[in-house]
């Protein structure tokens, strides 16, 4: 006789801790560092605060266990209040992001992960330091997460008044891990963030006691990405139908206008003519056909404003530049920002560079520096739409159209940003074949190409002149 | 000020559905598809019963809606009891598949997430009919999913009296896909289901009304996979401290006899001796530090029995060979079932194929068919850790040691059955990177791949020979 049961989420990671990214104790490493640099960078940058991260990761911390880590993060950030801690530590689908803005933390899961991971193979809790910007104490847990029922266990919990005007969070956590082969990738990973965030100062300390400073490189920060509503295109009849029921608005044509971008006075009544529904219906006394209907005239209808864009933090075409002229010394570089487009209600803008020839090495393929929401993405390449598009043999883009043979020295630089980043996996590190986003990523890519194969060209010509 | 949520199972696969395999409407219908259809195969050949699957895609059925379809699953398998029902297809992370026991399902996800993809796109819920074997009545439910508490919402519920012996389950859903990207992917889905089943019979109908009858080749069926007991090698602390709550045994002597494999008497009081804990313990007595010391005992101690392999199910030398000469007609295969390893408690068996020459065509590449248990994998193949391992340029294996010089007619083949298949991702498309399958991959293909060298060179003399 079948046994069924349910599980709880925590349960779920718990049992199936590969689907987030922690299949191997070198990849655990990997995954528990980026996923505490990524939320402290999310807790500096997206609030205008110009990150200081420290990342210390210690070794022959647990007697007779050599395969255990120690790994603290700590960063200058807007702080954690106390009674959220216990949940944003040890709740798995707990979260500060679940809006609508650019961030790079989306599935509240990512501490909560590694918190697990640390308990399973090492059995310690998690501590936690914080204060917010304004508070007058600092807080300090000591977590573990029940896995069962999903909720946190607070095993210790003390505050001290804070003395100086300090503000932030600190994370540490053991984990069992293989730092000799993680050791590239988390190097790796920190490198790649600073290109990408040259406004942040991360100070890292190894387990051979290896201190390496990487300065920020300006001061200048990109303006903290906004919330924002919903665009209309590509709205789902389950979102409307919630949309509909948080809504306080009182008719349909007010509805329209407060609760999507893009909607002004005149677009609502086109489309309460559309679906002819009284524009004074009270939204929440709609029927579940009538959402649907409204559903699939929002989707159809193509006289919606554009989406804006000035609600996403991109990068921007000199800085991609100026990044990819001072890390890789190429002999030409190119850079493009896309107009904003939309994918299911969400704006994403991409952004691509192209660096070519100078200290870059001949490969048979290009080398592929891939970024979403500033995140660099390390692992699984081959499954990322973005290689699908620029790999030599069997791509979207034909090189040998933009005049490059291969072997050839070439970098491609791509970055998405987004109020969601379509990732394949929990773990973030490729992007699923959107439609609308793989045609974005191809016609961002040949943007900076073509650019590419004017200068191979002129490089040519050049050289053909100095032959006669 | 950030707001803080917590969000239901359903809400989150809802919101990120890509990580799910739905990322867009070709690979939409396949996933539909195949999560039905693997439900079904779990339902019959798990149990003993020679599977009869109808699969029907049709077109046309929502005036104006020319992109959404009708996917009907039907199969003669153990039914579902209705009490289950509402919750089997409509509460995710529900299933009857938690348990230690070989099974193609084993997240409690897949039929929801087609359900919960069906609803956002069509609005339309989702039709179950099914009874089980000695069951007098078949019901039938029309169900959706309250999105936000993660639970079913029954629309329709009835049943009628069962006249015939029927048993089995029906499933029907709407889903906005695009069949004529997905058709070629869901007929090799098919015909590599027929490889590794070929002792099920399927009925397809598409929507051109195209009737395909993948019909058995074999009555043989392999005894189904049994539910065993945890091996103690890798058990992890969490898991520990789980058997230790839920056993009724009351000393520690018999808790490790009773709630392991591969343990008996004299093991028992070896472990015991070594975390020098009274053999008499009640288990639920025993402290976190005891559990954590028990937990690194069991995994460091290499005198346990090997992990048995009797509870799997796989496919065996003569069947690969079989499948693979009837299928690709080529001059020479060779297969190899390894014996039993164990990853993290759970037992697995790797087998490989080769097949080389006759019909199979040249390429650059080896074409690599991949199964878990016996599950086609069709898609990320270049983030699957087999592909690492083949794969030409810089894989673990160099296949010029084996004779093979690219371009090379060679089809590898690769199942691995387990009782935890550890997929990078809940759309169960690529295996994860975990060092003791990957090890044991890496082996079983040379060990296949070592005949096909001795065939070559083989070949080769005889060819020299005639040349003299
Ligand atoms: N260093 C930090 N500073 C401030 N807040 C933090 C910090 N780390 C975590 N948080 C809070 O805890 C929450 C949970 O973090 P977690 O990494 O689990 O999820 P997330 O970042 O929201 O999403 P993801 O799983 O994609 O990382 C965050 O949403 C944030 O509110
Ligand atoms: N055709 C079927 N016949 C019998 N039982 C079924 C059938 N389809 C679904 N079920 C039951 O419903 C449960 C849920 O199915 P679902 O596909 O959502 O999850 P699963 O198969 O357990 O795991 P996975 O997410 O890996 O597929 C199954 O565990 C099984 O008990
Ligand atoms: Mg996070
Ligand atoms: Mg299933």
């Amino acid at each position: 006789n079948e046994k069924f049961r349910s599980l709880s989420a925590a349960e779920f990671f718990y049992r199936n801790k590969e689907i987030a990214g922690f299949s191997n104790p070198v990849r655990a490493v990997y995954q528990t560092v980026r996923e505490l640099v990524e939320n402290a960078l999310d807790a500096t940058d997206s609030h205008g605060i110009l990150p200081v991260i420290k990342v210390v990761i210690e070794s022959d911390v647990i007697p007779e266990r050599p395969d255990v880590y120690l790994i603290s993060v700590e960063d200058n950030g807007i702080g954690i209040p106390p009674d959220n801690i216990p949940q944003a530590f040890a709740q798995l689908l707990y979260s500060s992001k679940y809006t609508i803005r650019q961030t790079r933390g989306m599935f509240g899961l990512g501490a909560k992960v590694a918190v697990l991971y640390g308990q399973l193979t090492t059995g310690k809790p998690v501590e936690v330091v914080s204060s917010t910007i304004n508070s007058s104490r600092i807080y300090l847990f000591r977590l573990s997460i029940d896995v069962k029922e999903n909720k946190p266990v607070v095993l210790h919990r003390t505050s001290f008044k804070k003395e100086s005007g300090w503000h932030g969070t600190m994370v540490k956590l053991f984990i069992e891990g293989d730092w000799n082969r993680a050791k590239p990738k988390v190097y790796e990973y920190l490198k790649r963030t600073a290109i990408i965030a040259p406004y942040a100062s991360i100070i890292f300390k190894d387990p051979s006691n290896n201190v390496v400073y990487f300065e920020r490189s300006t001061t200048l920060m990109p303006r903290p990405p906004r919330e924002v509503k919903p665009h209309p295109q590509g709205v789902d009849i389950e979102s409307l139908k919630m949309l509909v029921q948080l809504t306080s608005t009182k008719s349909l044509k007010d509805f329209l206008i407060e609760e999507f971008q893009g909607i002004g006075e005149s677009t609502s009544t086109t489309i309460i003519n559309m679906v002819k529904i009284d524009s004074n219906r009270d939204p929440k006394s709609l029927s579940n056909e009538e959402i649907e209907l409204l559903a699939k005239t929002l989707k159809e209808y193509n006289g919606f404003k554009p989406p804006r864009g000035d609600h996403l933090s991109y990068l921007g075409e000199e800085i991609i530049k100026a990044g990819l002229k001072s890390v890789l010394k190429p002999e030409f570089v190119a850079a493009k920002t896309r107009r904003p487009s939309v994918y299911e209600g969400h704006s994403f803008i991409v952004e691509a560079g192209v660096a070519y020839g100078g200290a870059i090495p001949l490969s048979e393929e290009p080398i592929l520096l891939r970024f979403a929401n500033k995140i660099p993405l390390l692992y699984d390449e081959s499954s990322d739409v973005t290689w699908k598009i620029v790999e030599p043999k069997s791509g979207s883009i034909k090189w040998d159209a933009y005049e490059v043979k291969w072997p050839a020295p070439l970098v491609i630089l791509v970055h998405i940003c987004s109020t969601k980043v379509p990732y394949k996996g929990v773990g973030k590190e490729s992007i699923a074949d959107v439609p609308e986003i793989e045609k974005e990523i191809e016609n961002c890519v040949r943007d900076a190409a073509r650019e590419l194969k004017a200068y191979i060209i002129k490089k040519r010509k050049e050289v053909e002149e100095a032959e006669k």
